[in-house]
Order: C-alpha cells, then sequence, then structure tokens
C-alpha cells in the first residue's frame, strides 16, 4: 500500500 | 535508499553539526535567526509525531532524534544561555514568522492527502520547512556581513534540498506508484528560495572574496 513509502523520508 | 537521499541526509546533518560547532564552540550565534530555528523545531516537533508509532527503521529514529534535539537545543541556546544570547543580531531578526505558520496550517488543512491529525500535522510540516529559511535569507541580506560558518550552514542546507529533488526524481522512475505532488512542490518552492543565496555564495568562493549579499 502505498500509504507511507514516503513517510521514510525525514 | 539511494545515493541521493543519503547525501541529502548527510548535507542537512552536517549544516546542523556546522550550526552547532558555531554555537557550542565558539559561543556565537551572530547571523543567525532564531525566527527559522524556532520553525525548524515546529517543523521537526509537528513531522515526527510517528517516532514511537511506527518504526520504519533505525537510522530513520536516530536521524529524527538527531533533528529533533539538534533544533530545540539550538534555540534553547539562542534564548536561554548568557553568551550566546548576547550575540543574537534580535533588532535585525524582524521577520514576523507567525505570518509563516497560519497560513501554512491553512493549506494543510485545505490540501493533504488523508484528513488525520498525523498527516495534517505531516503535511503543515511540509509546508511550513518549505518557507522556514525566509527569516534567515532575510536576516542575512540585512546584516550583509556574513561570517563562514553561517555562510556554511545556509550552504549545506540548500545542498540538502537540492539532493532531496535528486532522490525524489530517482525513486519516482525507480518505484512504482511513487508520486508525491505535496512534498515536490514544496521541496521545489524551498530550493528556489535558496537560488539567489546560491548565485552569491558560489561566485564568493570561485572570487575567493568574502560573501556578501547586495542590498
Amino acid at each position: 500500500h502505498r500509504h507511507y513509502d514516503y513517510h521514510d523520508e525525514l | 535508499m539511494n545515493a541521493f537521499r543519503l547525501a541529502g541526509d548527510m548535507t542537512h546533518l552536517i549544516s546542523v553539526l556546522v550550526l552547532l560547532l558555531k554555537i557550542h564552540t565558539i559561543k556565537s550565534c551572530a547571523g543567525i535567526s532564531l525566527k527559522t530555528q524556532e520553525l525548524y523545531a515546529l517543523v521537526f516537533a509537528t513531522r515526527y509525531l510517528d517516532i514511537f508509532t511506527d518504526f520504519i527503521s533505525l537510522y530513520n529514529t536516530v536521524m529524527k532524534l538527531i533533528f529533533l534535539g539538534s533544533s530545540f537545543s539550538i534555540v534553547w541556546y539562542m534564548r536561554r544561555h548568557k553568551l550566546v544570547q548576547r550575540s543574537y543580531d534580535k533588532d535585525h531578526d524582524t521577520f514576523r514568522h507567525q505570518l509563516l505558520v497560519l497560513p501554512c496550517l491553512i493549506l494543510a488543512l485545505l490540501i493533504h492527502e488523508q484528513f488525520t491529525f498525523k498527516e495534517v500535522m505531516w503535511t503543515f510540516s511540509i509546508y511550513l520547512e518549505a518557507v522556514a529559511i525566509l527569516p534567515q535569507l532575510v536576516l542575512l541580506q540585512r546584516t550583509r556581513n556574513i561570517d563562514n560558518l553561517t555562510g556554511q550552514y545556509v550552504f549545506f542546507l540548500g545542498a540538502y534540498r537540492s539532493l532531496y529533488i535528486l532522490n525524489w526524481i530517482y525513486r519516482y522512475f525507480t518505484e512504482p506508484h511513487y508520486v508525491h505532488w505535496i512534498t515536490w512542490i514544496s521541496g521545489l518552492v524551498q530550493t528556489l528560495l535558496y537560488a539567489d543565496f546560491f548565485y552569491y555564495y558560489i561566485s564568493s568562493w570561485k572570487n575567493n572574496v568574502k560573501l556578501t549579499l547586495p542590498a
């Protein structure tokens, strides 16, 4: 699922 | 994690270390905007609400703790430390940073990917980070006398933003469904704010003269 794929960035 | 992202994080880390070095070792915050530092503390506090709830990696958690800890300690130093406080250029650091916070909050309430508290706060932090450098750039423009560490601090921050753009381009082509307009547009706006500074920074470095900004 896409949701957290960009929350791994700081 | 790709090389651009890692290099971006490292230049971000270096910028913070340069600033801490200046404040902690030289006990001076001359030329540093407290307004910008307070905005960064708010950016990290609202962005990393997931720090204890969503574990991504040890690297991620440690970096979050570093950015939270450093941003709050810089604000503490500038406000409370006797010697550091004295070097603070209060009269020139008059940008009303509240004027940035409210519009970013409203924008985050209007434009976001999911209407949850954490996601809206995260989006707010993205918008706020894009403009948080403004008080610092205004201060540099006003004082015009920029010491090496301050110049390097802003340079590394700008480098971090530029490298993140390369990271997004890389991820767009290598990861399926990686499309994030909110982050991209905010990041692009943020990087463009540095363009002017970069121009003068690089030309002063090339000509081997002290960095000054035109009035």
